[in-house]
C-alpha cells in the first residue's frame, strides 16, 4: 500500500 | 513603507493564477530583495516558494520588512481589473491594513486605483536546505503538462523513473496503463524545446498526480520546467522566470 508522506517530514521549520 | 512598480502586470497575474488552487491564505514577504512567498498546501504535502527580485521591478522601494497577508482569491479579482500590458504600482505602509494597486495603462490616459484588505496570517516556514539531486530534467514546460494531464485520466499517481535511459512517467489505472519516456535531446537552436537530462543517480519515485497537474498551471511563467528529484526527498519543480522563480515541492508517496 502506497500513502502519502507530508512536505513537514522532511523540512524543518523555522 | 513599500512601493514596486512592475512593467507588466501579467507578470503578478500569472504568479497569482499559478499558486491560487494551491493555497488560500499567504504572507507576501517583502524586503530589499523584492517580494517573497512561502506556503504550504492545506494538508502540508506540497510546499511553493516564490520570489520576484528587485531587479524585476521597474521602480522598487522597501524600507523594512513588510508581510502581507493576503487572500489570493480576492487579489486575483483585484487583478482582474488590470490588463496584461499595464503598468502596475505596489503601495502598502509600514504596518498595513490594506494593499494599495494601481494600473496605469500604456497611453497613460487611464489610471485605475483599488485596495484590497490584508489578513493577519501566523504562516509555518519551513527552511529547505541547499540540495544536490540525482537527477535535474530540463524540459518545455507545455510537455511536461501534456505528460501530467494525460497520465492523470488514468491513474492518481505517478512513478517518475530516471536513469541513463532517460526519464519515465508511468501510471496505472483501472482502465489501463500508460507512460512515456523521454531521452536527453538538447535542441541547439531552441534551447527551450530540448531536454536535457543530469543524471548523479538512478532516482525511482512515486508523486500525486493532482498535485503535478496543479503546479502545471504555472507553465505560463516560462517556456521550460526543471525537475529534480531524489531518492527519498521531495521534488522541486522550478518555473523560472527573467528575475524571479516560481518553486514547487512536493513530497513522495511511500510503501506502507
Amino acid at each position: 500500500k502506497i500513502s502519502q508522506a507530508k512536505i513537514k517530514a522532511y523540512y524543518t521549520a523555522i | 513603507m513599500l512601493e514596486a512598480r512592475l512593467e507588466q502586470s501579467s507578470v503578478l497575474k500569472k504568479v497569482v493564477d499559478a499558486i491560487k488552487d494551491l493555497v488560500q491564505d499567504c504572507n507576501f514577504d517583502c524586503n530589499d530583495s523584492g517580494i517573497q512567498l512561502q506556503a504550504m498546501d492545506n494538508s502540508h504535502v506540497a510546499l511553493v516558494a516564490m520570489h520576484l527580485k528587485t531587479e524585476g521591478f521597474a521602480l522598487y522601494r522597501c524600507d523594512r520588512n513588510i508581510a502581507l497577508g493576503i487572500n489570493l482569491v480576492s487579489l486575483q479579482k483585484v487583478l482582474r481589473a488590470a490588463q496584461n500590458e499595464d503598468v502596475m504600482t505596489l503601495k502598502a505602509e509600514d504596518s498595513p491594513d490594506a494593499l494599495s494597486l494601481v494600473f496605469e495603462n500604456s497611453e497613460n490616459d487611464r489610471i485605475s486605483e483599488y485596495d484590497l484588505k490584508l489578513m493577519d496570517i501566523d504562516q509555518e516556514h519551513l527552511g529547505i536546505p541547499e540540495t544536490e539531486y540525482g537527477a535535474t530534467v530540463k524540459m518545455p514546460s507545455a510537455e511536461f503538462q501534456r505528460i501530467c494531464r494525460d497520465l492523470s485520466l488514468l491513474s492518481e499517481s505517478v512513478a517518475i523513473e530516471a536513469t541513463k535511459e532517460g526519464i519515465k512517467f508511468s501510471c496505472t489505472g483501472d482502465i489501463g496503463k500508460g507512460a512515456v519516456t523521454l531521452r536527453q535531446n538538447p535542441n541547439v537552436e531552441k534551447p527551450e524545446l530540448g531536454t536535457t537530462i543530469e543524471l548523479q543517480e538512478p532516482v525511482a519515485l512515486t508523486f500525486s498526480l493532482k498535485y503535478l497537474v496543479n503546479f502545471c498551471k504555472a507553465s505560463g511563467l516560462s517556456n521550460t520546467v526543471t525537475i529534480s528529484l531524489s531518492n527519498e526527498v521531495p521534488l522541486l519543480i522550478e518555473y523560472e522566470m527573467e528575475h524571479g522563480y516560481v518553486r514547487f515541492y512536493l513530497a513522495p508517496k511511500i510503501g506502507d
